[in-house]
């Protein structure tokens, strides 16, 4: 951002294209990986920028816009859908039933289970709603087994439960870019049996041959059922995790963008975070770079990112021991002036923070206070507005200028943090003559 | 429910501690 004021901040150009995967990955700037002074630092690419191990899976051609929109519609859809039966059981307040607004047909979870049985003795799963993998995703590579084969997997913090592709393949594996995990080749790989509790930790399980089998699915379809077993999991040259217990996945389809599979950093048992309690003290913190050219970080433990002062944390909410990291979102600001959105408009809803959803969901009356806000102080400018892309619907034309002011956005949290979106963050951009205010609204002021 | 995206997170060093219960946002962090 070339300039930044209270009221807005100035864009240059080529800050609003996003970089073709083509173009040359940045070099990270006083990243230093593997251990710091207390914890784990490694890097974090986008999954189809340039620096991506998996930059030439699909021949080279990224998924469209309208394709990474489209998922992360999926993707917000499946997590409000899974909110809303946890929340349910919570409030005991049956939920309306409302068609899914997306425009593709979404599997109902009452699908036959897609846990068919691995063998003719393993037990069926049930099919869960699950979390929908969305491909605006960032990626990590890990260490796993020993020796350790690196495997580069979506990170996510919307899941619990980490998995890979496992060699023998059993029933079906979708083509990812490295070789597929053998636990076979691993001296440090064991199967968790079925009365072991860690299988009873698992959201939707099973039991095959006294081996503990998980399943996850998620909204779009995809999923992954195997063997749940533990190996040595490392994730940096000076840091590993014994006993790291993982899905070994025997069948697994999906969106999954040729990643060798997910690593889990939600708030439930199976999860990253949680497994290695002990170790980093529940702590974690993650970076995203501006552009997809850029490199940004997931650390672990105590020390993780800069020391953060209280001013700039909020609490989190709803400990009811599963996946999402609940905050109290209570205002929005536009070019420095405070919304006057109604506190029952968030609370009403609550909020998550999800590294795996692209475009932040809003309740639909904060969305078009925002939208109406950023508008009109845009008007001003006189920018030639510009066709909606897909669910972002205030969208403009930057053609031929070398640089634009846009208003700046702050989310303002419970305790007081206040999040000054990032200019890179303001407008998600297709082209220079697409440039989108990158929120959307929720369908209903409850979602 | 809402949800923050990791579109609006960039640049962001966002600190989860399960712990003590509080998410972070701390600016420019890369």
């Amino acid at each position: 951002a070339a300039g930044r004021g209270h009221d807005h901040v100035v864009l240059r150009a080529e800050d609003v294209l996003p970089s073709p995967s083509s173009s040359s990955c940045d070099t990270p700037r006083e990243h230093k990986h593997g251990a710091t002074s207390s914890g784990t630092r490694m890097p974090i690419v986008h999954r189809h920028g340039p620096c991506s191990p998996l930059a030439d899976a699909h021949g080279g051609k990224p998924p469209s816009h309208e394709e990474i929109l489209d998922a992360d519609q999926n993707r917000a859809e499946s997590i409000q859908r899974r909110v809303s039966t946890t929340t349910t059981a919570a409030r005991g307040k049956p939920k309306r039933n409302r068609p899914s607004p997306s425009r593709r047909q979404q599997p109902s979870s009452s699908a036959p289970a897609p846990g068919a049985s691995l063998s003719s003795s393993a037990a069926s799963l049930p099919a869960s709603s699950g979390r929908a993998l969305g491909t605006g995703n960032y990626v990590v590579t890990i260490g796993l087994g020993t020796p350790a084969g690196r495997y580069t997997v979506v990170f996510d913090t919307g899941s619990d439960t980490t998995w890979v592709q496992c060699e023998p393949c059993v029933v079906v594996c979708y083509e990812q870019q490295e070789k597929l995990f053998d636990p076979a080749r691993s001296s440090t790989d064991a199967n968790i049996s079925c009365a072991a509790p860690a299988c009873s930790d698992l959201y939707t399980k099973g039991c095959s041959g006294g081996h503990c089998l998980y399943g996850v699915q998620y909204g779009d379809g995809s999923y992954s059922i195997g063997f749940f077993a533990m190996d040595t999991l490392t994730l940096s040259s000076y840091d590993a995790i014994k006993g790291f217990r993982f899905g070994c996945g025997e069948r697994n389809e999906g969106l999954f963008g040729e990643a060798a599979g997910l690593l889990g950093l939600g708030r439930g048992k199976t999860s990253l975070p949680v497994q290695a309690y002990d170790k980093y003290g529940g702590v974690f913190a993650h970076c995203f770079p501006a552009r997809s050219s850029g490199t940004g970080y997931l650390d672990f433990g105590p020390g993780s990112s800069p020391a953060v002062s209280t001013k700039l944390t909020t609490p989190m909410l709803v400990d009811n021991g599963l996946t999402f990291y609940y905050v109290g979102l209570t205002g929005i600001r536009v070019g420095g002036k405070l919304l006057s959105i109604p506190p029952s408009v968030f609370t009403t809803a609550g909020t998550i923070v999800d590294s795996g959803t692209v475009i932040t969901r809003l309740p639909p009356a904060a969305y078009s206070s925002l939208r109406s806000a950023f508008a009109s102080a845009i008007a001003a400018r006189g920018y030639k507005k510009a066709p909606a892309l897909s669910l972002l619907d205030t969208c403009y034309d930057f053609t031929g200028m070398s640089q634009v002011a846009i208003p700046t956005v702050s989310l303002l949290f419970q305790g007081g943090a206040s999040l000054d979106v990032d200019a890179s963050g303001i407008i998600y951009a297709a082209s220079v003559s697409q440039a989108c205010l990158g929120f959307a609204a929720n369908e209903e002021d409850d979602d | 429910v809402g949800i923050v995206g990791n579109t609006q997170l960039k640049t962001f060093g966002v600190v989860y501690d399960i712990g003590k219960k509080v998410v972070g946002f701390s600016p420019g962090a890369c």
